[in-house]
């Protein structure tokens, strides 16, 4: 899991991930 | 070719023009700071407190949003093997797994510097039938979907900003 | 002859064009390693603005966590309902600033707004097929979507735009260099009954002008009609960060001072300009749309991304 800091109340997490022969960085931004 | 950018539509000669149009409000709206702030990423969450703080806060954490885990092994008492129930309304009750598994882990990066690191670990369904064997092929084995995960780290890292 | 022969060369190109985009699939557009933003419906629509413009990016797809799917796209029509609730209910400033993404579809429907469509399509499907579709939608994205293997819960892989399919086009088709002939010839400049405005036009009046005629841009024009710059759906998102939504009755020409700097221009060309040429400049450059102008720089017509995409598809 990658995380950045709380900016804005708002939270920011990260996975990289394979898809097929690519890969992906999905980030997800939540509230805190 | 004829293409061409249209000068008065450039930022700073658009503000010059309007400017030097004497309108009063032009002068007081400023433009969009676009700071491309890259963002700075770190893996997992970092803490300078004591490991075994550390490794209360997770488990008080992981107690309050009603995550389970298995009894850790006396060799590692530094590895939470969390299964945490992600129940969402199933369409035609269709047997999806619920019980996401995470393996959080905590270590030392340096003379109190700590880093817990969160893994996702598959899944398992609380009623217990067993999954369907992935019947793909290897290649499109990665079509897995980071999100749940990523919310319910989202959910942790929140109780654990809230009780701290 | 040369005509007939620049016609034929345009219709094989055309067929050849077609032909690469029926054997490939949208993954095949998707670069080796890349990144995608979701946002939670539970964020804050002011949080998720400071986010787009954080990552210089105007939209992104939206994730339900209490349904554990992905609930649509966040675009600048979504800003642009925002505002025109704002406009029709001024005493509601607070029910818009805790707005939630998830409170969206509310806002459309209070407005009467027409629903963004939710077409996606799967990865491996033949491009060409996000192309056909890719007209249609109203959003002009189109995500792409697959099944987590273990969960059979829908992952967004990534969003399509037109823009990214002309560049895959323009950079792996070397048939665009034989789309020589004038675009005035192809009929696909819109021209006639243009939206346009004036510097000193409300910029809520210019809104609702992109609204109503489901475009992403209005032309502003001087007294002789030349083109002086274009006021584009994207640009709510900086009117709304200045929280200028207390002034809505600022002109179009005061909110274009919320551009940042980096903003490349405004793309025109003339009608003697050729497809090949123009999908040239999108290679090389993030272009919006052309603007269609004559000698003197007064304004004939748009010639949209969707446009060039529908004649590549559909045309001759």
């Amino acid at each position: 899991l990658a995380t950045s800091s709380i900016k804005h109340n708002t939270l920011c997490v990260a996975s990289i991930v394979r898809y097929k022969r690519k890969y992906v960085t999905q980030i997800l931004y939540a509230p805190l | 070719s004829t293409v061409a950018i249209l000068p008065t539509s450039l930022p700073q000669i658009h503000r010059a023009n309007l400017l030097a149009s004497g309108l009063p409000t032009a002068a007081s709206i400023s433009p969009l700071v676009n700071k491309k702030s890259k963002t700075k990423w770190h893996f997992g969450i970092r803490s300078r407190s004591y490991p075994l703080d550390v490794m209360g806060e997770i488990y008080i954490a992981l107690k309050n949003l009603g995550a389970e885990w298995a009894k850790p092994s006396e060799e590692d008492l530094w590895t939470i093997r969390v299964r945490w129930k992600y129940d969402v309304s199933q369409k035609n009750n269709e047997v999806v797994p619920d019980l996401m598994k995470i393996v959080i882990q905590l270590f030392q990066i340096e003379t109190n510097n700590y880093l817990v690191d969160f893994k996702f670990d598959g899944w398992e369904n609380s009623r217990g039938i067993p999954l369907p064997l992935s019947k793909i092929t290897d290649d499109e084995m990665c079509t897995f979907s980071a999100y749940p995960f990523l919310h319910l780290t989202t959910r942790l890292i929140m109780e654990l900003a809230v009780n701290s | 002859d040369s005509i007939e022969a620049l016609d034929m060369e345009q219709k094989l190109s055309l067929t050849a064009i077609r032909q690469f985009l029926k054997s490939k699939t949208s993954y095949d557009v998707l670069p080796v390693s890349f990144r995608l933003i979701v946002l939670d419906t539970s964020l804050l629509v002011k949080k998720a603005l400071n986010v787009l413009l954080q990552n210089n990016i105007v939209s992104a797809p939206l994730w339900d966590a209490k349904t554990s799917r992905f609930a649509g796209l966040l675009t600048s029509d979504d800003f642009i309902n925002v505002i025109q609730y704002y406009f029709s209910n001024p005493d509601k400033f607070d029910l818009v600033d805790k707005l939630q993404l998830g409170g969206l579809r509310d806002i459309e429907r209070a407005i009467g707004a027409v629903p963004l469509d939710t077409e996606s399509i799967h990865p491996s499907r033949p491009l060409y097929e996000a192309c056909v579709m890719m007209l249609n939608s109203r959003s002009r994205r189109i995500p792409l979507i697959d099944q987590d293997e273990e969960t059979s819960r829908e992952i967004v892989v990534s969003v399509l735009t037109q823009y990214r399919i002309l560049k895959f086009i323009a950079l792996n088709c070397r048939e665009t260099h034989f789309l020589k002939k004038p675009i005035s010839e192809l009929n696909i400049i819109a021209k006639g009954n243009l939206r346009s405005c004036q510097m000193s036009t409300p910029v809520i009046d210019v809104i609702q002008l992109l609204s109503q005629g489901n475009v992403s841009s209005i032309p502003i024009v001087d007294d002789d009609g030349r083109l002086i710059n274009v006021y584009e759906a994207v640009d709510v998102l900086g009117l709304i960060k200045g929280g200028i939504y207390n002034d809505l009755s600022l002109s179009v020409g005061e909110a274009l001072m919320r551009r940042s700097d980096d903003f490349e221009g405004v793309y025109t060309c003339t009608e003697h300009d050729k497809l090949s040429t123009l999908l040239d400049t999108t290679r090389k450059s993030s272009v919006h749309r052309f603007f269609v102008v004559d000698q003197s720089g007064k304004l004939e017509g748009v010639l949209s991304l969707g446009d060039i995409l529908r004649y590549i598809l559909l045309g001759e």
